[in-house]
């Protein structure tokens, strides 16, 4: 049953069994299968090739291929864990699973935390934050001052910075989000627990039974 | 209010820090 669908899903590159990956996420067998069919989708946007580009990573989020963004380039950078500039199917649904209803609140604040570490180097710096500010302002409609934007950092910063070092390290961060719970809202993706129904083609074709 | 809100806050807030596009159809 599904053989030649199997086949040609195994010749795609970065696919990976959904059973392993369902094993390795909040996600179930289903689940994996239907993130496949949107999968195919994103990837197969602008280049037909079985893989995320950039462009159509960006194209999916803002409906514009040639909008660059702050956040959208940083999440993709953490999607794209083999750094070769795409991501791949099982990059997809591992990344993904961070953003499930039901996956553990400890990766959540982890994965936040990279993303906000802009320049990955292990801490969250002034910097970084001002300049995740100044992005957002840029991309809203939000108009603040530059007094206004140092005050929020500054007191942000020196809530956060709990050893006055001038960075926030992985426990300072998970301290302020303990404090701050709604920091990881954006975390959480609840559509990620409809993903079946939002792809019902793929329950008619399903090939592999939950039961195995 | 912007201004009492924490910078991590006002970010995370962001619409343009969403995936929810992803699954748009």
């Amino acid at each position: 049953m599904g053989c030649v669908s199997s086949k040609r899903r195994k010749q795609e590159p970065g696919y990976e069994e959904p059973t392993v990956l369902a094993a390795e996420t909040p996600f179930t067998v289903s689940e994996v299968e239907a993130l496949h069919e949107l999968f195919k989708k994103l990837s197969n946007a602008i280049i037909a090739d079985g893989l995320i580009h950039r462009e159509e990573f960006q194209l999916a989020l803002f409906r514009n291929r040639n909008r660059r963004n702050l956040f959208a380039d940083r999440i993709f950078d953490l999607f794209d864990v083999k750094r070769n500039g795409v991501i791949e199917f099982g990059e997809f649904v591992r990344s993904l699973g961070v953003f499930h209803p039901n996956a553990p609140v400890a990766d959540k604040i982890a994965f936040a935390f990279r993303l906000y570490d802009l320049r990955q180097t292990g801490f969250i710096e002034r910097e970084e934050l001002k300049e995740m500010v100044l992005a957002l302002l840029h991309e809203s409609d939000l108009a603040l001052s530059e007094d206004v934007v140092e005050t929020i950092v500054d007191k942000t910063f020196g809530e956060a910075d709990t050893q006055g070092d001038g960075k926030i390290d992985p426990e300072e961060w998970k301290e302020f989000v303990s404090k701050h719970p709604s920091l990881i809202k954006n975390m959480t993706l609840p559509y990620l627990k409809d993903i079946t129904l939002a792809f019902p083609s793929f329950v008619v074709r399903s090939e592999v039974d939950e039961s195995d | 209010k912007p201004v009492s809100m924490n910078a991590f806050e006002l970010i995370s807030r962001s619409q343009s820090f969403s995936l929810d596009n992803l699954f748009e159809k």
